[in-house]
């Protein structure tokens, strides 16, 4: 059974699709079968990221770890019940067909509530949900009370999260292991990012997540995209010149990978 | 006739909302009429901000100015022709209402293509693209080659102006003024902004925009938000201490007014 990981957020911009390409990297670097499925389906950001890595290959004719990928296409017909019930057996063929190859399934949500990223939060062993080190973006999980700073009770995602567990546990599937990170952090900005980190410490065991290490803003988790490499793939196109702030991105998505305790995976 | 700006971005997490509640509370403050629109039917961020002005306004008994909302539902007729139909109606009622009394009408817009999202894009006289400084982000708007970084040809978001663009001219209205801008900019990263610049710089007489000032990263952006204030509310609570990083924030909001070039809007 292929161990599904989603990454899922409502909140647009939180770094789904570049954690979920830098997740996918590192696992196949750990000799992990990936597959990989994208479910925006109209920006298809993970998988344009997969395309441009495809062209590298090509261009280049250096070998890189490529995941296998499942793809999904929007049901058209026209009454909402239809579509969800053709969907929903998209989802499970594709699903059913990595499962046989693939040690670990990585599913790339959009910034929207589709029946597709539904489906997939339903079906996560574990979810990662990136997010801003922001009030804005908290302001999805949960409601702080202005003068307090107290959870005053959970927002439209956490909800989600609620409904795609009682699916779960209905279903009769091990409980979900919902992890939350925080992204794009910088050194500057400590009081706000203490108010964020209470606000996540608070609300954790309320909702049942736990928080795992995330990453800094780091220019190297986004200038790669147009060849499609990750920091990970740097000594194999011959710019191993790691500098400061790519050793520090190892580390970062080494750690995460670490505190996520996926199954058989050593870090 | 009310002067409809719209933020669109299908890109999530460009700064849509955050850039929305600025523009607002500058317009305020330059004594025009504002109405509002919240697209993001779900996460709702531009009215939750608005939600917690209220409150703080409620709370602490200083006046600040709030816009006029314009509220839209989303159709529950289970034909997608139907649901559109119905959702142009509201659409267009709730743009008359606001024509009444306002002469700024300004639209939010989720990150994604939803029914309303598109009416908004046509109606738009003045559409705003944030983004992020980021190659993944300009994906949204057009491919570029991975060797000589030449533009191949426009994507998703690019298409969807366009066809805006369409509708518009079909409906005999004036063009649309397309303008982009860059937010959440780092000084560090010139290399990197460098590439998105020059991208943003070749693209933009192909597909029709001009190039406005935008953002840097700055926490005075986001930290407000559990209050609903913005940087230009903070002499009317008595927190007027305007340090470097605050004056350099009105700076770049003032730029972007005065780029806009608004009707009978001096800055
Ligand atoms: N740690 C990071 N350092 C630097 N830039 C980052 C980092 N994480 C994400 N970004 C950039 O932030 C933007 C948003 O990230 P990303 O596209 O991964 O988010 P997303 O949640 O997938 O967005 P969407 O909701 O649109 O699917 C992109 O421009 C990306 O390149
Ligand atoms: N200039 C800025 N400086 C600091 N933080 C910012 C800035 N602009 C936006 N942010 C933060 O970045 C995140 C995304 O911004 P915002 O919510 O405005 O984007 P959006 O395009 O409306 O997203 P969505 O697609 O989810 O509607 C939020 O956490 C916000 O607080
Ligand atoms: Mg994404
Ligand atoms: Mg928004």
């Amino acid at each position: 059974m292929a161990h599904i990981i989603v990454l899922g957020n409502e909140k647009g911009g939180s770094g789904k699709s570049t954690t979920c390409m830098h997740l996918i990297a590192a696992l196949q670097r750990a000799g992990k079968g990936v597959g990989a499925i994208d479910l925006d389906l109209r920006q298809t950001s993970l998988f344009r990221y997969l395309d441009n890595r495809r062209a590298f290959v090509a261009r280049e004719g250096i070998a890189l770890p490529e995941p296998e990928r499942g793809v999904l296409a929007l049901s058209t017909r026209d009454s909402q019940a239809d579509a969800l019930a053709e969907e929903e057996e998209n989802f499970a063929a594709v699903l059913n067909r990595l499962d046989q190859s693939c040690d670990f399934i990585v599913i790339d949500c959009p910034g929207a509530h589709t029946r597709y990223a539904r489906m997939a939060h339903a079906a996560a062993d574990t979810l990662i949900t990136p997010m801003n080190d922001s009030l804005v973006d908290f302001d999805l999980l949960a409601r702080l009370d202005p003068a307090s700073g107290d959870v005053l009770g959970p927002s439209v995602y956490a909800e989600g999260v609620w409904k795609a567990r009682q699916m779960r546990m209905k279903a009769g599937l091990k409980p979900l292991d919902w992890v939350v990170l925080r992204n794009r952090m910088a050194h500057v900005n400590a009081h706000n990012r203490a108010r964020v980190g209470d606000a996540l410490t608070e609300l954790a065991p309320r909702i049942q997540f736990r928080i795992v290490p995330g990453f800094s803003e780091r220019v190297i988790f986004r200038e790669l995209f147009l060849n499609g490499l990750t920091l990970l793939d740097l000594r194999d196109v011959g710019q191993g010149s790691l500098n400061m702030s790519n050793l520090a991105a190892r580390q970062e998505l080494r750690d995460l990978l670490r505190a996520l305790s996926l199954p058989n995976v050593k870090v």
